[in-house]
Formats: structure tokens, C-alpha cells, sequence
């Protein structure tokens, strides 16, 4: 699976995710990429890109979850991001995600050994990671 | 101008002890020309939207990552495919699944936020909706990469003498 999320000058947000899915899936099974609150989100307050274990990220609405904790709960984006992702890691969903806020902060929180990563800003500088680093 | 772009390729990592130099740096490579496609649009005051949409496809023409050329197998041997868009200030959205023919899957989930009235095609539906859209199209034979390939034939394997599922994530996200 990959992911994009953005925060334009306009302060406008969006999401991108595309997947091959698992290996060895059953023809016909479909994970978190398209189901709009799991796996891929955006609204006005965040945006949101996931990967992993698609089933559990699909049954704990994991995208929506964040969403839902900012706008009703008055929660960061970092606090919301890191908590649905651990909290998925309790449940056996391994995986992350890539999320921005409307005023471009970001966070790219995972369960498991790494996550191929990355994000730039104004100043062009592009920074990528695999494992925790 | 303040803006800001963050991308993943997955999070299949191969173990780190697996990881050679020539490896990494082709991984950090391809994470990097995604970046520098999608902050071509935002430098230029282009939309949030399209910025990822720029930094997706460049991750789905890259056969390291698991999208496009590169996606893993089914347990049929095939490519199903899945993508999705999704605008905050307007809420619209678009998603195929279950697709394997256009090379860029997420321009087939743009057509179908941009010029459908649904949100999600799937299947032999959504690949006529794309064709009709003039999207590229691409032979199965396009996606294909040994390394899925080989990591299919190990976890049939593995499903037919019944072993225990000790993949590590890079086997199992693909």
C-alpha cells in the first residue's frame, strides 16, 4: 500500500491511497484503502492515509477515529494519530499511517517494524524513513 | 507560502537485517521522487489534491512499493487493486477495488469522484467506467515483479503444509 497526504497554501487537505493488498489475499477480498474512515480520509481538519492489516483498520474505523478525536475531542492531530495507532496495535491491526492537519503539521505514527515514509515542505528539503529513526 | 506533504509506501518493511544498502537507497529514492511530484504542485499554489494524486502515481510506477507495478498477488496468482481519493473541503471522494488493468490506479478513483455521481466502482463495472474514461491501461503481465511473485509461491507453500504464519511484515503487507 501507498499514501499521500497534503496540506495546499490554501490550507485545503486531501488523501491518496493505492494498493496491491496482501500477499496471497483471496481474489475478491477488498482491505482499508477504499472504505472511506478506515483507511483513506479527509476532511476539514485532517487527512489521512493508512496501511497495514486493512480488516482491523476497517472494523475500528481507524481514519474516522482520529478525525473524530480532533473534532470532538479537541485532540491534536500527533495525540489522535499515535493513540488510534497504538491502540489498532493492541488489536492486532499492525500498520501505520501518514496524517496532516489544516495548518500542515504532520505524523507518520506505526505499530511495527518500520514504515516506508516520507514528507517535504516550503522548503523543498524531502525527508524519507524505513525504521524507527 | 506554508505547505506540506507526507507520503508512505507501506508498512511491509523487509526486516532491517534484510535490508542491504543498495536496497535502502532504492527505497529512499523512490519515497524521494514521490515527494519532489507531489511538491511540484503545491510550490506552484496547485490544490492538495492534486499533489497527492502526483506523489501516489509515482509511487505506483515504482515496483518497490505495493501499488500499481508492484502490487502483490491473490492466492489466484492475479493483481486486484485497490485505490482512493478524498478532498476535506468538499468532502468529495472517489474509490475503485478489485481493478487490475489501469496503470494508475488512482486516477481510476479520481475519474470516479470527478466524472461519476458514485463513489466507489469495483470490479468488471469500474474497469468499464475507466476504459469508457480513456484511462491507460496496462497488460496484467505490467504489474508483475518476481520478488512478489516468489513471496506468493512461499506463503502458498506455507498455507499448504499448514506451517505456523511467522511471516514478518514485509511477507505479509507485501
Amino acid at each position: 500500500t501507498v499514501g499521500a497526504v497534503a496540506c495546499d497554501a490554501a490550507g485545503n487537505l486531501a488523501a491518496a491511497t493505492s494498493t496491491g493488498g496482501m500477499t496471497g489475499k483471496l481474489p475478491g477480498r477488498v482491505g482499508d484503502c477504499p472504505v472511506f474512515g478506515a483507511g483513506t480520509w479527509a476532511d476539514e481538519s485532517c487527512a489521512i492515509s493508512a496501511t497495514g492489516h486493512g480488516e482491523v483498520f476497517i472494523r475500528y474505523a481507524a481514519a474516522h477515529e482520529i478525525a473524530a478525536r480532533m473534532r470532538l475531542g479537541k485532540q491534536s492531530l500527533a495525540k489522535a494519530a499515535e493513540a488510534v495507532v497504538a491502540e489498532l496495535g493492541i488489536q492486532g491491526g499492525s500498520g501505520g499511517l501518514v496524517a496532516i492537519d489544516a495548518a500542515g503539521e504532520v505524523a507518520l505514527p506505526f505499530n511495527c517494524a518500520g514504515m516506508y515514509r516520507g514528507r517535504i515542505g516550503a522548503d523543498g528539503i524531502a525527508w524519507t524513513g524505513i525504521y524507527r529513526e | 507560502m506554508r505547505f506540506s506533504l507526507a507520503i508512505h509506501g507501506g508498512a511491509g518493511t523487509r526486516p532491517r537485517e534484510a535490508m542491504t544498502g543498495e536496497a535502502e537507497a532504492g527505497f529512499r529514492a523512490g519515497l524521494s521522487r514521490a515527494l519532489l511530484s507531489g511538491c511540484r504542485v503545491l510550490e506552484k499554489g496547485g490544490p492538495a489534491l492534486e499533489a497527492v494524486t502526483q506523489a501516489v502515481i509515482a509511487l505506483e510506477d515504482d515496483p518497490h512499493f505495493n501499488a500499481g507495478r508492484g502490487s502483490v498477488y491473490t492466492s489466484s496468482s492475479t493483481h486486484e487493486m485497490d485505490a482512493a481519493v478524498m478532498d476535506g473541503a468538499s468532502r468529495k471522494a472517489g474509490a475503485v477495488a478489485g481493478i487490475c488493468g489501469p496503470r494508475n490506479p488512482v486516477l481510476a478513483a479520481r475519474a470516479v469522484m470527478e466524472k461519476s455521481e458514485n463513489v466507489l466502482l469495483i470490479g468488471q463495472g469500474a474497469m468499464a467506467f475507466c476504459r469508457e474514461q480513456g484511462l491507460a491501461f496496462e497488460e496484467s503481465a505490467y504489474f508483475d515483479t518476481p520478488e512478489r511473485f516468489a513471496a506468493l509461491q512461499a506463503e502458498l507453500e506455507r498455507r499448504r503444509l499448514k506451517r505456523e504464519d511467522t511471516r514478518d511484515d514485509a511477507a505479509r503487507h507485501g
